[in-house]
């Protein structure tokens, strides 16, 4: 998290906020809605109380204009810049303006009018910008649902005006994952020609050859339609897709765009309508077969046919011996598997039926 | 070579963005020291976001710049 310059700060908790005017893509009930949640969402975890004037000057002034609005800040028109807000201080300090070119919502339609609040306020209360993708000062628009505070936020917050007295522990939304903890495990890994993509929580990574570093990014920065949590992925080369997983569902990439059609019911591969969850998937590239992990046991899906295979599930810990009974993830290299489960990772030679070596599940990330 | 159109946007694009969101100030003189600045302002912006720093305009750049977002200035005055 970052503050401004002097960490800026209201002088008292107790803090005046008033609606100049209203947006009229919504209800006035609404915008007044989404205006009180945003300011709860920061008195929720810090001493701050936030009464609302009708008349004459509050703190923190609300308002929705277009372009040049009165500030020498002008708006931009539809999309580009949503909002900004003023540090706290006199006069225009802690006022808050949203374009009116936007299209302002209560729901995931771009661009949803509390979550937008919620940041800006962030900025009227002392919070600048923060690096962390996850977090809710994050410059960038993201959708989510759920408490929009990540512990960064916390901590941001926190550190000017202390915690709430009255309030217990809140559940925020995790941190971005940190790629060198040495207690990382995935969710998924697949390859996305030529790349790499490992899907932790609501992030992904992208390893890329002419890349030095992972890339992190959020999953609805890149594919909104895709839920925050994906339960396996794997990349067909000789189609040119990437199916993810997640739940019951199934979604298909060609490139990094979604393919029509698409979210199907995982049942439609063949597998048992008991399956509620892939743990894992990976195509061996030298036998067309998709290796499909749930629990303890796996399926072999034919691409070529597009039928499970007879004779499945078999045993993972009898069939993949040494590498334990469940797995995350899995990819497939020049004949290795490689398998992900909690912090490690099982290199297992397909032609030896052997595990050759073990490591940590983030040394695929340069740690 | 001439400087594509679709180059030319994307350099006005990036101009904009590093002006209002980093502080980039408007008017330099001279070619060569426009880019020296607009590079340094690149790898800060790239540094902010997590980026690859390279002080160029590639695709993940300028895929971050067109995203809808904050007004405030990332880097504060």
């Amino acid at each position: 998290y970052n503050h401004f310059p002097r960490d800026l700060k209201w002088k008292t908790t107790d803090v005046t906020f008033r609606i100049l005017n209203y947006t009229p893509d919504l209800k006035k009930a609404d915008v007044d809605r989404a205006v009180r949640n945003a300011f709860n969402v920061w008195s929720r975890v810090t001493p701050l109380k936030f009464k609302k004037l009708y008349e004459g000057n509050a703190d923190i002034m609300i308002s929705f204009g277009a372009r040049e609005h009165g500030d020498f800040n002008p708006f931009d028109g539809p999309e580009g810049l949503l909002a900004h807000a003023y540090p706290p201080g006199n006069g225009i300090g802690g006022d808050t303006h949203f374009d009116e070119d936007e299209t302002w919502t209560k729901d995931f339609h771009a661009f949803n009018l509390f979550l937008v609040a919620a940041h800006e306020f962030g900025h009227a209360l002392g919070m600048a910008h923060s690096s962390d993708p996850g977090s809710l000062m994050y410059p960038v628009y993201t959708y989510g649902k759920g408490y929009p505070l990540a512990e960064d936020d916390i901590k941001g917050i926190q550190s000017l005006y202390g915690e709430n007295p009255n309030h217990g522990k809140v559940n925020p939304k995790p941190d971005a994952p940190s790629k060198c903890d040495p207690e990382l495990s995935f969710d998924a890994v697949t390859e996305l020609r030529g790349e790499t993509i490992i899907f932790k929580d609501r992030f992904y990574w992208r390893l890329h050859a002419q890349m030095p570093e992972p890339e992190q990014n959020l999953i609805k920065n890149t594919w909104p339609e895709i839920p925050n949590k994906v339960d396996a992925a794997y990349e067909n080369p000789e189609k040119d897709f990437v199916i993810i997983f997640s739940g019951i569902k199934m979604w298909a990439l060609n490139g990094y765009n979604l393919v029509d059609g698409y979210p199907k019911y995982i049942h439609k591969l063949g597998l048992p309508k008991t399956v509620r969850k892939i743990d894992a998937a990976v195509n061996i590239r030298d036998t067309g077969k998709t290796l499909l992990f749930v629990d303890e046991e796996y399926w072999s899906y034919d691409e070529q046919t597009g039928t499970m295979d007879s004779g499945y599930p078999r045993s993972i810990e009898e069939n993949f011996p040494g590498i334990g009974d469940e797995v995350d993830a899995a990819a497939y290299h020049y004949g290795y598997l490689y398998f992900y489960h909690d912090h490690l990772q099982f290199e297992y030679s397909f032609a030896s039926r052997k595990v050759m070596r073990i490591m940590r599940a983030n040394s695929i990330l340069g740690c | 070579k001439p400087i594509s159109s679709e180059e030319k946007d994307d350099v006005l694009l990036a101009e904009r963005y590093l002006r209002r969101y980093y502080g980039m100030p408007a008017g330099l003189q001279g070619e060569r020291k426009t880019s020296d600045v607009m590079s340094k302002k690149i790898r800060e912006m790239q540094e902010f976001f997590k980026l690859e720093v390279t002080g160029k305009l590639d695709d993940d750049t300028l895929e971050i710049m067109e995203m809808a977002r904050c007004g405030v200035p990332d880097v504060a005055e």
